[in-house]
């Protein structure tokens, strides 16, 4: 997180806000739901408390206004930036505009959600600048969350904390849900949840976020899943890369999703018997594409079934037990894919080297090998 | 994902996000021949912030960065 320069904040825990105007995407009391939700988001965390003015100057003036709307700061028409908030001070200090070109919503994501863009203005207003933590609600991009979900994460809660110190009034009889952290990629202990490569690249999954790794560069770059694909699940069970160019499978309980690029394939998600999977199959652990073979493997608990591309059925003879054909497997396998004609299995912590052809073992390695931590 | 060619408008659209979000600055007077350019210390500056590659050069995935909507507020620095 950063704050601004002298860490600006407000000198006084009450603060008063008002509605200027509104804007016509939505009704008015989704307007004033969604602002009201929104500061809630920060006084959750903080002794600051909010108070609704209708008439006079409050600490925050919210207003929608498009293109020039009277700040030497004009908005620039449908897209790019959404909205804008100065920081604490008198005046035009605090205040928070919205781009009338811009579509609101209440929650759809056709639009933007307008409580998402209200509360990480609202943190400028209360003193805090953009954070370089792609999980952050002060990351500069907008991002779709579903606001009856909506946790503020930890990088923000810190981040204001920081300021204002944290809420001294908590209800004992309500347990306040913990912030989703983000995953650190040298984490030695950390449990992958899929790994695929996908067009030459390697891509890791935790949570909500993945990795990427590209060939010309060391440094694996992290993203939230929904900010490549947004419409896919987040915290996967599997991915694999289809023989299919661009083409990526997502697997989540029991259903597959494919992605062309960022596109959603018609058709799906689909469930888990759409690629020949027994109805019993509740979910899968992983799944790799095998190249020199075209079947498709794919992992439930100590056995794996093998899928046959071209034939579109499940080989004979499946599922068979992991042992069977991979020594030395400690448990179940949480990842698989296939890179440079060898097969990595992760169990846990750790991967493991495998000629697919042969079962030989070469060598287990740290989960992160591949992240070059 | 797919990688396409930038061209002189991204260029351009690319020197007004850097100015209205990493306080890029119009040169004046006689231009630096030698040493890094303005706009590639900018483009690093913003590839750093957003976990790119720190090319310095214009490339898709920087672009693509760029053309997500996003907060009027500039990063890494403090509007006055």
């Amino acid at each position: 997180f950063s704050t601004f320069e002298n860490n600006l904040k407000w000198q006084k825990n009450s603060l008063t806000y008002r509605i200027e105007n509104y804007t016509p995407d939505m009704s008015m009391s989704e307007v004033d739901d969604s602002i009201e939700k929104a500061l809630q988001v920060w006084a959750k965390v903080t002794p600051l408390r909010f108070t609704r003015l209708y008439s006079g100057t409050a600490d925050i003036m919210i207003s929608f206004g498009g293109r020039a709307h009277g700040d030497h700061y004009p908005f620039d028409g449908p897209g790019s930036t959404l909205a804008h908030a100065f920081s604490p001070g008198p005046g035009i200090g605090g205040d928070a505009h919205f781009d009338e070109d811009e579509t609101f919503t209440l929650r759809s994501r056709k639009g933007f959600v307008l409580f998402m863009v209200a509360a990480h203005e609202f943190g400028h207003s209360l003193g805090l600048s953009h954070s370089d933590d792609r999980s952050a609600l002060m990351y500069p991009v907008y991002t779709y969350k579903n606001p009856d979900t909506f946790v503020l994460p930890q990088d923000d809660v810190k981040g204001i904390q920081s300021l204002y110190g944290p809420n001294p009034v908590k209800n004992p009889f309500v347990a306040e849900p913990q912030p989703p952290p983000t995953p650190d990629a040298c984490d030695s202990t950390i449990v992958l949840d899929a790994v695929t490569t996908l067009q030459g690249e390697m891509l890791f999954f935790k949570d909500s976020f993945f990795w990427r790794s590209t060939p010309s560069s060391r440094t694996p770059q992290q993203s939230l899943i929904t900010n490549l694909w947004p419409k896919a699940p987040v915290s996967i069970d599997a991915a694999y890369e289809s023989q299919q160019p661009g083409k990526i499978f997502l697997f989540k309980r029991q259903h597959v999703w494919a992605f062309t690029g960022s596109d959603l394939v018609p058709g799906y998600p689909k469930s888990l018997t759409s690629v020949g999977l027994p109805r019993g199959v509740k979910n899968i652990d992983a799944a790799l594409y095998d190249v020199d073979s075209g079947k498709t493997l794919f992992f439930v608990g100590n056995s794996y079934f093998s899928y046959d591309d071209a034939r579109k059925t499940m080989d004979n003879g499946f599922p068979k037990r992991l042992d069977q054909t991979f020594s030395g497997l400690p448990g179940k396998v949480t990842a698989a894919f296939q890179y440079r004609g060898f097969t990595y299995l992760y169990s846990g912590p750790h991967m493991f080297e495998y000629n697919l052809k042969t079962g030989r073992l070469y060598r287990v390695l740290r989960n992160n090998y591949f992240l070059h931590c | 994902m797919p990688v396409s060619e930038v061209t002189a408008q991204d260029e351009s659209f690319a020197e007004t996000y850097l100015k209205k979000f990493f306080n890029l600055t119009e040169e004046s007077g006689p231009s630096v021949r030698r040493g890094i350019s303005p706009v590639s210390k900018k483009l690093s500056e913003m590839q750093k912030f957003f976990g790119l590659q720190i090319t310095g050069t214009l490339d898709s995935d920087t672009l693509a960065v760029m053309k997500k909507p996003r907060c009027g507020v500039p990063d890494g620095t403090v509007a006055r």
